[in-house]
């Protein structure tokens, strides 16, 4: 028996939302230590992984390790069915082939459930080594969505340059050019508004908006996000959720013909 | 010009 209980069931809604874009289905796997996720997106460019652990729910009964394979565009029509203050709570029996939600209003007057059909899928699981990165980025998530939207108006991919004085998104295009700079800034009044850069050494690296403008739907999961970047291997950008886990997403560079 | 390289050319299969 699997159940698991979110009091704060927008966060469930939200990090579907963050990951509906990029995956068609992916297999939720449910342990005793929480719910993780990872999958890429169907042209294998970027890879997702989440976790969400058990002890950031309300109550989690995990008997034995299940593997829910869900269609996601499915699974996110279940979830508009909720409301942002609902109380969530997800439900499979052992080798079961349905997974069942369970949505209580706060006052427990309504109740509502849908069972959803499981999936089998052929999950490609990928070891991801841990790595020491050049730059560590840590920036308000909403600028981050601000300057991807921006900048992917003027090109197809943002070069992100990193020094320890600041970091810089260049795009370019048929149009021209763009740059927006920020400058380190641990000293501000609020700490989700800080730009803390650690780094080893400098880099300049160049990725695709369009899978940047994706990683950014993550953005109402957290106010700072984190990126982190070396040469030659990929990206990760980060989203921390309070008290549970997180959302990271990992995309390769592109590379120079 | 420039390429996208897939991310399961930088991590292992598991």
């Amino acid at each position: 028996m699997f159940e698991a209980r979110l009091v704060q069931g927008a966060l469930l809604k939200k990090v579907l939302e963050s990951i509906k874009d990029l995956l068609n289905e992916a297999t939720w796997e449910c342990a005793a230590t929480g719910i993780s996720l990872q999958a890429m997106d169907s042209s294998h460019v970027s890879l997702v992984a989440l976790n969400l652990r058990s002890d950031g729910f309300d109550k989690y009964r995990c008997d034995r390790n299940v593997s829910l394979g869900m269609n996601l565009t499915n699974m996110a029509k279940i979830m508009k069915c909720a409301s942002n203050d609902d109380v969530i709570t997800i439900k499979a029996q052992d080798d079961a082939d349905t997974v069942t939600f369970v949505f209580e209003t706060p006052n427990q007057e309504k109740i509502s459930d849908y069972e959803m059909k499981l999936m089998n899928l052929d999950t490609e699981h990928l070891g991801i080594p841990d790595t020491d990165y050049s730059c560590i980025v840590k920036m308000p998530s909403v600028e981050f969505q601000r300057i991807c939207r921006d900048l992917s108006q003027i090109g197809d991919s943002v070069v992100i340059s990193c020094t320890k004085e600041g970091v810089k998104f260049s795009a370019a295009g048929d149009l021209g050019t763009g740059n927006v700079k920020l400058a380190q800034n641990a000293n501000v009044d609020k700490e989700e508004e800080a730009v803390v850069i650690e780094m080893q050494e400098p880099v300049s690296l160049t990725f695709a908006c369009r899978y940047l403008n994706s990683f950014t739907k993550a953005t109402p999961l957290a106010p700072q996000v984190q990126l982190s970047m070396s040469s030659d291997v990929p990206l990760v950008v980060e989203y921390k959720l309070e008290d549970m886990g997180y959302v990271r997403y990992y995309l390769a560079p592109k590379i120079e013909d | 010009t420039s390429a996208q390289p897939k991310i399961s050319s930088y991590f292992q299969k598991t």
